[in-house]
């Protein structure tokens, strides 16, 4: 099983769309995918149409019982989606909590690696959708990630913020004593605008061995999809040219696993 | 003086570019505006050439005096921008460990309502923008606000986020008996689009009352002004759309506040 964790302390960039798109297309090839989301706002969980408001099981019930020594079975927090092979972990809004309950306990930064750990046999990729927030949960999606991957649009605040986020990754490594594989992915890239070409260059200087070669362009259907509850992989055709630079994406991201 | 929260849950809705929009229109105009940067990410704070990793002065400052009961000057903590009549209170990168540190405490909720009553005489206006989270920062921001200022994006995704924002208000209105002026503002409009007509008039049907009646037009010349570290009112000829779009916000804005 391969763990991704779509992370980047920037808000709206595209972690969500970017969880939903990869996990869609690993499960229309056949795949075992679990999606798992780490953000107590839920957008995830609200794009296959459930309410992180609801008080059945979900990420923030792994958190409780792990925090109470308890361990949970899987099916009682996890969710099936319409589509085949794509599972959810859904989130909770009283995720929004977690640092305040549990923040001061030792060992809670593991929660989701030993869960995987379990897990590992019923599922081919695991992917987490992490929120704009460095706490207890990205700690845990970091932890237990076998890839980081950022999406990033290309505008001045969000160069800041990718700088900050790779000064937080280096941070972690020191501490972990191994490195992370990193995957920085250029999105909603308008090639129009002159800010966007110079962003992309200015990121080809700075982190020319994690960015990935491609682009993700904008494209409307990522709107359309997510109104109409499917991953743009079940909504759009194969030529479509959103899904075409995250099957690209995919590919690059199967080669850098050694996994082809 | 009047202070307004520019929260929002969801990321990358335009938060910070509101604050900093509206507060270089007032400050243009000759009032004395305070910038507040709640969110640990500190991309307001960014926006004017600071770094939210330095340790000087900052809104951790007040809050770690605050919960060892004593007062900060706010000489210690504020800083100059280029742009007269318009002060900064810059976040700080530690501010991501406040609710870990200091969320059981009693009376941390209104440690900024107590610390704009001192600080009253000083500014015309203070605008505080918010982190997508919610945490101790937000729920100050919201107790020490006159208005809450909801930028929002007319996509599935931002609707969603829009309610669960609205039933946090609800909440905390019910506790604190008293309600919010709430003003909720349609941003990054793209006229050519379908799915952004129809968001708008979900917005129009659920939200009537605390819906502004304009949008704010996608511009480019935000992503430009911020690569150049200068408020739009200060960057762009008046006629620009997106500051023209601004402008009138701000006229309603102090319309509601029965402040013409
Ligand atoms: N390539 C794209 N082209 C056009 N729109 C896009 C693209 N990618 C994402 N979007 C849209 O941009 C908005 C923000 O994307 P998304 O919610 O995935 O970002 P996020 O980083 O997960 O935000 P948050 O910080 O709130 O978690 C969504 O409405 C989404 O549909
Ligand atoms: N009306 C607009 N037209 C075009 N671009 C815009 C507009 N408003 C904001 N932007 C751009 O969109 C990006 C996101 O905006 P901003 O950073 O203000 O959102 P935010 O809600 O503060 O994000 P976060 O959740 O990270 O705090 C920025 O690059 C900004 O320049
Ligand atoms: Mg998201
Ligand atoms: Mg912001």
């Amino acid at each position: 099983m391969k763990a991704w964790a779509i992370c980047n302390q920037k808000g709206g960039v595209g972690k969500t769309t970017t969880t939903v798109t990869l996990g869609g297309l690993l499960a229309a090839e056949g795949r075992r995918v679990l999606l798992v989301d780490l953000d107590p706002h839920g957008s995830l969980t609200s794009y296959f149409g459930r309410s992180p408001d609801a008080m059945d099981g979900s990420v923030y019930t792994l958190f409780e019982r792990a925090a109470g020594g308890v361990h949970v079975p899987l099916a009682s927090m996890l969710a099936r989606t319409r589509f085949n092979g794509l599972y959810l972990l859904p989130a909770s809004t009283a995720l929004v909590s977690l640092d305040r309950q549990f923040g001061a306990r030792d060992g809670m930064g593991l929660v989701l690696a030993h869960a995987f750990r379990q897990w590992g046999q019923q599922f081919d990729h695991v992917l987490m959708d992490c929120s704009p927030t460095l706490g207890m949960l990205m700690v845990n999606a970091l932890a237990a990630s076998d890839r980081v991957i950022v999406p990033v649009q290309t505008d001045f605040l969000a160069l800041k913020g990718l700088e900050r986020l790779m000064h937080t990754l280096a941070m972690i490594e020191r501490s972990r004593g191994r490195p992370f594989a990193v995957t920085v992915v250029p999105t909603m890239y308008d090639s129009r605008t002159r800010a966007a070409e110079e962003g992309l260059q200015n990121l080809h200087a700075r982190y020319p061995a994690q960015l990935w070669q491609g682009v993700i362009p904008i494209d409307t259907r990522f709107r359309n999809a997510s109104r109409a509850g499917i991953p743009i992989s079940h909504f759009a055709p194969r030529s479509a040219r959103g899904l075409q630079a995250y099957a690209a994406l995919l590919e690059s991201l199967r080669m850098a696993d050694g996994e082809m």
